[in-house]
């Protein structure tokens, strides 16, 4: 469609800047409460000390998400979308005046918590992550295929919950390699650390390759 | 925009039909996997003796859920958009030559998983109801509005799992009433059954009402 093509063309000039500069762009996507902020968070405390980082919310109202990154010391950008249920490459070029990428190595942006529709645009970045949480249920691969088959890595999170809901990581992981050979697939849980140092190690292995 | 208007014309044909045969339709919509299908397999086990009820299922692809609902012995028809993050009138349409609506006195319509585009979309539904799960947390109504201010009944489901989780029903009651004063608050356990029981309480008097 238009709206697409129109956007691929703001999303190349987007990418070509962070290119030029060495930035590794991340576009991180998953349903509400998956665990995307709280992923964003552990990354920043681990790994801020080590590469300049900075952070691109995006939610459909609320500064809520801006608030946590801002605690962790980085730059961090809110867009409020007001209502459309993905972020794309517009939205991302409005806030390069805010931000310095002659000063940044890592460039995080959380997408609007939908499986759906933020699959289709692409924003500028290197890579699509994606998130899953175990109490979804193990059925999201077959259901919801696009964003499995555009990731280049799958974090399974919320592990610590594996004991109290119905969920088979098994079933995960083949069902989302018969969607997407390639995805790189981690088991976390976000919020207790476990896992996450799997998933850094692979993070910086991308960053020092872009640098 | 001419989209929601061809679709309104639609989804009122729809409800000029219903109301004709005397059907309550209801609207379900989440994020994915916060309990629509099973709380609609819940809702069908216990009403079936008392209610004729039939099920629309929607998704982007798979019959996963159909499946489900069709072990229930109630007729059910699975729409997949095939990419699409939403149901629509035109959509529901096209599925009424496959129900026979003289022996109908419920239809349970189950939206696509996601907590933004479906609250948009009138498809002829009497009224909508939204599910919210303890896992996603308690930030959801700041940062969802629309569908807790286009709702008439939330259920904040997996209560069960409280114990483990962060999450405030007390913030989650306090911030869906500040954007939708008169939406009906239940918090269920739709797998084990806790609190289900003043839910279909409810719905039976809105089917009663509409027969
Ligand atoms: N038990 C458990 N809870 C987690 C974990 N990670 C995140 N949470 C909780 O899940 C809820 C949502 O986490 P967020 O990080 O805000 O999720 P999000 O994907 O950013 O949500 P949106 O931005 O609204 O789409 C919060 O209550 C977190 O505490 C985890 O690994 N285990
Ligand atoms: N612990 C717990 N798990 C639940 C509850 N209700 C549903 N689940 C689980 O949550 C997962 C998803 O449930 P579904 O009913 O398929 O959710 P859904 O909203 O229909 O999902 P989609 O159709 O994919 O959007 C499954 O693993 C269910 O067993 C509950 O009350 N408590
Ligand atoms: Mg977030
Ligand atoms: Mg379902």
């Amino acid at each position: 469609t238009n709206i697409l093509q129109a956007n691929e063309r703001i999303a190349e000039q987007n990418k070509r800047l962070f290119d030029e500069k060495g930035i590794l762009a991340i576009n991180i996507m998953s349903a509400p409460g998956a665990g995307k902020t709280t992923l964003i968070e552990q990354t920043i405390r681990t790994l801020k000390n080590e590469y300049r980082i900075a952070v691109i919310e995006g939610d459909i109202q609320s500064t809520h998400d801006a608030d946590k990154i801002a605690a962790t010391g980085v730059p961090v950008v809110q867009i409020n979308t007001g209502g459309a249920c993905h972020l794309d490459g517009n939205m991302i070029s409005q806030t390069f005046d805010q931000f310095n990428f002659d000063a940044m190595d890592l460039l995080i942006i959380e997408n609007v918590g939908n499986l759906v529709c933020p699959a289709e645009f692409n924003v500028g970045e290197d890579f699509k992550v994606m998130l899953l949480s175990v109490p979804e249920g193990d059925d999201k691969p077959m259901k919801y295929p696009l964003m499995f088959y555009e990731s280049s890595a799958l974090l399974i999170n919320k592990i610590d919950l594996l004991p109290y809901v119905d969920c088979s990581i098994e079933k995960i992981r083949t069902e989302s390699w018969q969607i997407n050979p390639d995805l790189a697939i981690f088991e976390i849980s976000a919020k207790q650390g476990e896992g996450v140092d799997a998933w850094l190690d692979w993070l910086k292995i991308k960053i020092n390759e872009k640098a």
